[in-house]
């Protein structure tokens, strides 16, 4: 990527470019960049083939470090296999247009395919058509979707559904939510009840919330990461639309701050285009 | 913030005379600080301080009691002057009907924005037809169809046409031979780098020719910004800009990147989900954000 041979000034200005070109960040890259510096002082770094080498296994680190710490429990890997977490529930949230309804109809996809037992839930009763749409991947994925009428209160759908899930004995339940900035107190507060009252129905759901988060966003992810963690709390993250030319930089920072693993990907529109995290090609592809 | 942080550092180096070079070379490192952390793109921020610098060392700044202040001046109006005057309104055609076209990535906000367009008008007195031509989103149909029945305005019936680009142009037809004063096209979110479907907005745009073509691009996009803006622009030609999501905490740099890059003005932002949220575009209220 720099086409030459050794480490000068000029080379770290290009390569914070390609960081900050990357969403990574003002201050990871500082970081990142610092650590370069010293080894290039202490005479561990001298050439540049050995500086994108370290640059990225420290950011591959980065990525991984949470897969070994404060884990859910895994969704069952077969069909009515874990008794003390069926059904596993799953809450979707995030801000408005990141992929939430769609990334819900590929993971019915995906989790219909391995065997499983799978309901969602219409819980966005606010935006137009959203019960409909969630209807229509529902169809595709071949599972049943619990919804009322638009204007419902979220909570009582949500209320529906969990006691729907444990009386048809099902595998797994997704819950969609309305997409909401997370600057807006009283749409936290909605979301926070919809929380406790999973937990009423369901004594230790919800198992995983997974926040979507869009590659394209800058550095506001780390808002949105933020407020929703404090909110109702985060386990892990989906990123959508890595198929577009965005890297998806900001990721590092957060996982670097909040200690939640990236589970899985969006790459495309279709039922298909989920896949699971990968930090090799992720960093990869960030340099490529 | 950046006005305090730029005080602290020219407060330091009053009475040495004016700025020169190395004196600035500090403020303007804060500058650059403030703007990249407000998503605006790193290659926008170069010529940016390139700009800032010429015109900080020509200036009085040191002369004044509240140096940072002024300093924080200069960076304001040279983003004012970059992203242009206020828009007022679009431009209604003196052949009606208006056609206008919403283009951009998935989930920018084009649906919700192609309600509030309409409602715009139809609030002027204007007769309206949105235009629904997304035909590949899961309800995307309905989900327009039933923002018109919110606001009782006529939404087009394409019947069992699925082709995007004869439905704009049977719904462009439509529009002038039944009277109306506007017609929206909402098209389906897409990649800048999906050529397919990039020529199908330019069909569309050849076929319906809209008076309008209007990238609808959120407020919280980052560095990706400038791709997007480059492409729509230079593959399918845009009239303007609708900025979306602004009531979010996003410091909405991405609105910089997208001016520089292409020119055209910003004509409206979206403040919210609620079909009123709807507000002309003030550089300098914008300015102020990015510099937060
Ligand atoms: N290219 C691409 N598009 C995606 C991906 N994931 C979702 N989309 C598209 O993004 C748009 C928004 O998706 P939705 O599923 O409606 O997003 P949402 O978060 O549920 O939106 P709200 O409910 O309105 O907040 C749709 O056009 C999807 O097809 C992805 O991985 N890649
Ligand atoms: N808070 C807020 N939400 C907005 C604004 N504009 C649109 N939205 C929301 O953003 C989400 C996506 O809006 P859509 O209108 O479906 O976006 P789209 O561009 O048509 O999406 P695709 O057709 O899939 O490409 C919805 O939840 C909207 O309510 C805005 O100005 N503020
Ligand atoms: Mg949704
Ligand atoms: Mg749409």
């Amino acid at each position: 990527i720099l086409g030459k041979k050794e480490i000068d000034k000029e080379t770290l200005e290009r390569l914070e470019e390609i960081m900050i070109g990357a969403d990574i960040g003002v201050k990871a890259t500082d970081n990142l960049i610092k650590r370069i510096e010293e080894k290039v002082q202490r005479k561990e770094l001298s050439d540049i083939s050995g500086l994108t080498g370290y640059l990225k296994d420290e950011i591959r680190a980065i990525l991984k470090s949470p897969q070994s710490s404060n884990n859910p429990p895994a969704p069952p890997s077969t069909k009515g296999e874990i008794e003390g977490s069926r059904p596993y529930v799953i809450v979707v949230i995030g801000v408005n247009g990141v992929g939430k309804t769609t990334t819900i109809g590929k993971l019915a996809h995906r989790y219909k395919g391995e065997g499983k037992d799978v309901l969602l839930c219409a819980g966005d009763t606010f935006r137009a058509a959203a019960i409909e749409q969630l209807q229509v991947w529902g169809s595709r994925a071949g599972v049943d979707v619990i919804g009322q009428k638009a204007g419902a209160d979220p909570s009582a759908v949500v209320f529906d559904a969990c006691t729907a899930a444990k009386q048809r004995g099902v595998d797994m339940l997704i819950i969609d939510t309305a997409g909401r900035l997370h600057t807006k107190v009283n749409l936290m507060e909605e979301l926070k009840k919809v929380k406790r009252v999973i937990g009423k129905v369901l004594p230790d759901a919800p198992h995983e919330t997974l926040l979507i988060l869009d590659a394209t966003t800058g550095q506001n992810a780390i808002s949105q990461m933020r407020l929703f963690n404090e909110g109702i709390g985060v386990t892990g993250l989906i990123i959508t639309k890595l198929d577009g030319t965005a890297k998806g930089g900001i990721v590092i920072g957060i996982v670097d701050e909040f200690k939640r693993p990236i589970k899985m990907i969006g790459v495309g529109e279709d039922v298909s285009d989920l896949i699971d995290f990968n930090a090799d090609d992720f960093v990869d592809s960030l340099f490529a | 913030g950046l006005t305090s942080k730029l005080d602290a550092i020219l407060k330091k180096i009053k009475g040495r005379g004016v700025l020169n070079e190395e004196t600035i070379s500090e403020s303007l490192r804060e500058v650059r600080l403030a703007l990249l952390e407000a998503d605006v793109n790193f290659k926008v921020v170069k010529d940016f301080i390139g700009n800032v610098k010429e015109r900080a060392l020509g200036s009085d700044v040191m002369e004044s009691l509240t140096p940072g202040q002024q300093f924080v001046k200069i960076v304001h109006s040279e983003l004012c002057r970059i992203m242009g005057e206020k828009q007022t309104s679009l431009h209604l055609s003196p052949n009606p009907p208006t056609i206008i076209m919403l283009v951009g990535l998935q989930g920018s906000g084009k649906t919700t924005t192609a309600g509030k367009v309409a409602n715009y008008f139809n609030k002027n007195n204007k007769k309206v037809l949105l235009v629904p031509a997304d035909t590949r989103r899961p309800a995307a149909v309905e989900q327009l169809t039933l923002l018109g029945k919110q606001l009782n305005i006529n939404t087009y019936n394409a019947g069992e046409e699925k082709d995007p680009v004869r439905i704009c142009k049977a719904a462009s037809d439509a529009a002038w031979k039944e009277g109306y004063d506007v017609a929206v096209l909402d098209t389906a979110g897409r990649l800048h780098i999906d050529s397919d479907l990039m020529n199908e907005l330019k069909e569309i745009r050849a076929k319906a020719a809209p008076h309008e073509v209007l990238l609808v691009a959120d407020a919280m996009t980052g560095q990706d910004a400038v791709n997007i803006a480059e492409q729509f622009n230079n593959e399918i030609g845009l009239t303007g800009v609708i900025l979306t999501k602004l009531d979010g905490d996003a410091r909405g740099g991405a609105v910089l990147s997208i001016k520089a890059v292409t020119g055209k003005p910003i004509k409206f932002v979206g403040t919210g989900e609620k079909l009123d949220a709807f507000e002309v575009f003030y550089p300098d209220r914008m300015a102020s954000r990015i510099l937060g």
